[in-house]
């Protein structure tokens, strides 16, 4: 993650925002739930509170508009650009705008939100069958008044739930007319309307008179749009016109003709060539919610993230089941600290795990990676190490023959559930995960899922049962292990210690090493609390100059990681449940579960 | 649509983005979201090459870091995203 220059942040927790407009796209009462419970995923994981207000000058002024829009960074009509925020401060600063030349959803396409009939404000369920036809949009069949209406459930015949669409002959938005519906025909400027119009506007919103005369009472509201009303284009919220002509062609429904980038469009009168008039059809749009709380999160002082499942990578995606990233979550907490509200969990299902609260209209999560096979109760044979190597130590001893491999001691007992490992580190390219005594072990490449528990006490006997740290040197596959401030080193059959950390040169200051990373050329990292130490592998010494803070090199990462340890050529850091990876160029490529992400738990 | 359809490719009045040269969407997502600025792309009025602050933007995003206008980075360009720049203020 990352905060604007300086950690901008808020001086006070008790924020307010106030929406200034609403999107004609959606229902009112759908953009306030959006943005109440986008506000809601940073409350959650902070002290944050949030209120909306109705008049003066919120912490957070929201807005929609349209290319240029009042402060000097213009939207670009449909796609491209979405929304943008501004950092935390006084007067426009913490304001977020999002473009209203977008289709704004819940992420999945139009939200058709009933007012009146009798489902209660409930969605139109489309299709839906009356007199034994079926419609995928509102009607006005079946009425005398011209109010376009739905069922609400697939059946109007059979269930006789229904409600009306948005319509201007329902309802306005906005304006001075306390959300009256239009009169039509009505006067503006000596010209008589009789359906919505942008005349007299220049930032393209559809409005009308709630009386005959505009001139006279100065009383107007804005247009909802119709189910079928377009996006962008020159005619935004006007519906389309079937048939219409295109090239002296007819056309009887939406075409991506004329386009190179295949996006469907309609003209909004019956004649393309002579009017020139078009927009976008509907398409499955944006979500407002997603998009918000991406927003909310420049507001509150983030900014991009280069993770790209994190909330706050600069790129829309549409996420099913949303659940704040764990980058999000230690950006945010960064700047105001924790909350008492429910922290993240991992994805659903996870048993062992709490459920958190998650948006109500965003559909259950995907796996995003192909799960492993359950443990099985087989064996794994331990690595070949290379040959012992002799040492004139007088802690020298000799160690049983290890058999073809280890047994697992106790199948039954599951890494899954482990809340957390004491140490983790990679040997002969699998990782092995240490606890209490018995360790897991996994390789990706073989595909062999979960191996264990086995014995420390059998593989390597005369450890502690519970380990800090180990590595492997690479050159000559003798295997370190850390326990309190001792150390052992096994090679082969051969184990060295345990000696004190003392006579690597590594002082009192230093707590529990918590981890190592293998640099090359003899040379391995080994971190404690929030430095670390550049060990010598062949002298078995720390080099001058160290420790030096984790922080300068290693930024981006907790620096109060229980576990540190390379792992196909990458740094990991772990802390909690959650794993930060980091490319040799110490750039945080990754956030994610240690438990679901790397050992692939169901 | 009838038969025979036509298939010329329009200009859309209002239509803003979609017809931009590869080069020029470059050039003008590398300047708005910071990864260059209008000096560093045209100095003495002579093109120079994109290179550096392609690798800066597909490092940045996470993409794989060719310094070449490749296809996913193109891609990555024409995605819908937020307006806040990456780079800078």
């Amino acid at each position: 993650f990352l905060t604007f220059e300086g950690d901008l942040k808020w001086d006070h927790m008790d924020l307010t925002y106030r929406v200034i407009n609403y999107s004609p796209d959606l229902d009112r009462a759908v953009i306030d739930d959006a943005f109440r419970r986008a506000f809601q995923v940073w409350s959650d994981v902070t002290p944050l509170t949030f209120t909306q207000i109705y008049s003066g000058e919120a912490d957070i002024m929201i807005m929609f508009g349209s290319q240029e829009h009042g402060d000097g960074y213009p939207f670009d009509g449909k796609d491209g650009l979405l929304a943008h925020a501004f950092p935390p401060g006084q007067g426009i600063q913490g304001d977020a705008h999002f473009d209203d030349d977008e289709f704004w959803t819940l992420g999945t396409g139009l939200v058709v939100k009933t007012r009146h009939g009798n489902a209660n404000g409930a969605e139109c369920h489309f299709p839906f069958t009356f007199e034994g036809r079926s419609y995928s949009r509102c009607t006005t069949e079946g009425r005398k008044d011209g109010l376009p209406w739905c069922a609400t459930t697939p059946n109007y015949d059979q269930d006789k739930k229904y409600g009306f669409c948005p319509s201007e002959l329902l309802y306005t938005n906005g304006g001075n007319s306390d959300g009256a519906p239009c009169v039509f025909p009505f006067i503006f400027d000596g010209t008589s309307y009789d359906s919505c119009t942008t005349d007299g506007r220049s930032d393209g919103y559809r409005w009308c008179a709630t009386t005959s005369s505009f001139d006279q009472d100065k009383k107007y509201g804005f247009c909802p749009n119709r189910d079928t009303a377009v996006i962008g284009g020159n005619s935004q919220g006007d519906p389309c016109v079937f048939p219409f002509t295109f090239l002296g062609q007819s056309y009887s429904a939406c075409t991506s003709q004329g386009r190179q980038d295949g996006k469907l469009w309609c003209a909004t009168t019956s004649n393309y060539d002579t009017d020139k008039k078009w927009g976008f059809c509907p398409d499955r749009g944006y979500s407002i919610f997603l998009v918000a709380a991406h927003e909310f999160g420049h507001s509150l002082g983030l900014d991009h993230s280069s993770v790209r499942e994190a909330l706050m990578y600069p790129m829309y995606s549409y996420i099913q089941d949303f659940q704040l990233h764990p980058d999000d979550v230690q950006g945010i907490q960064y700047l105001y600290g924790r909350g008492s509200g429910p922290k993240p969990t991992a994805p659903a299902p996870a048993p062992t795990e709490e459920p958190q609260p998650v948006p109500t209209e965003e559909p259950q999560p995907v796996p995003t990676e192909e799960t492993q096979p359950v443990p099985t109760e087989e064996p794994q044979p331990m690595p070949t190490e290379a040959g012992s190597t002799s040492t004139t130590e007088e802690e020298e001893e000799e160690t049983p023959e290890p058999t073809a491999g280890p047994i697992p001691v106790d199948p039954s007992r599951d890494a899954c559930v482990e809340k957390n490992f004491d140490a983790i580190t990679e040997i002969n390219g699998e990782l092995y995960f240490f606890k209490d005594g018995k360790y897991w072990t996994y390789s990706s490449f073989w595909k062999s899922g979960i191996q264990g528990a086995f014995s420390v006490a059998d593989t390597w006997p005369g450890l502690p049962d519970t380990i800090d740290a180990v590595f492997q040197d690479l050159l000559t596959k003798r295997v370190f292990f850390f326990a309190g401030r001792q150390f052992w080193v096994f090679s082969g059959k051969s184990v060295l210690g345990p000696r004190a950390i003392e006579k690597l040169g590594i002082g009192k200051e230093a707590g529990r090493i918590s981890g190592a990373l293998q640099r090359g050329r003899g040379k391995v990292l080994l971190f404690s609390g929030e430095n670390y130490w550049r060990l010598d592998v062949k002298v078995q010494r720390v080099d001058k100059g160290y420790p030096r803070a984790t922080d300068d090199v290693f930024t981006g990462v907790p620096l109060d990681a229980r576990n540190v340890f390379l792992y196909q050529g990458k740094y990991h850091f772990c802390q909690g449940s959650f794993y930060w990876r980091m490319t040799p160029r110490y750039q945080v490529d990754r956030v994610g579960y240690v438990k679901y992400d790397i050992l692939q738990c169901p | 649509p009838l038969q025979g359809k036509p298939q010329a490719v329009v200009t859309f009045p209002g239509d803003l983005i979609s017809t931009l040269p590869d080069l020029q969407l470059a050039e003008r997502y590398l300047q708005r979201f910071g990864y260059t600025t209008e000096a560093e792309t045209k100095i003495g009025g002579r093109q120079v090459s994109l290179g550096k602050a392609l690798l800066k933007m597909q490092k940045q995003l996470g993409l794989e870091e060719t310094g070449e206008l490749d296809a996913t980075t193109l891609e990555a360009m024409r995605a819908p995203r937020c307006g806040v720049p990456d780079v800078g203020t």
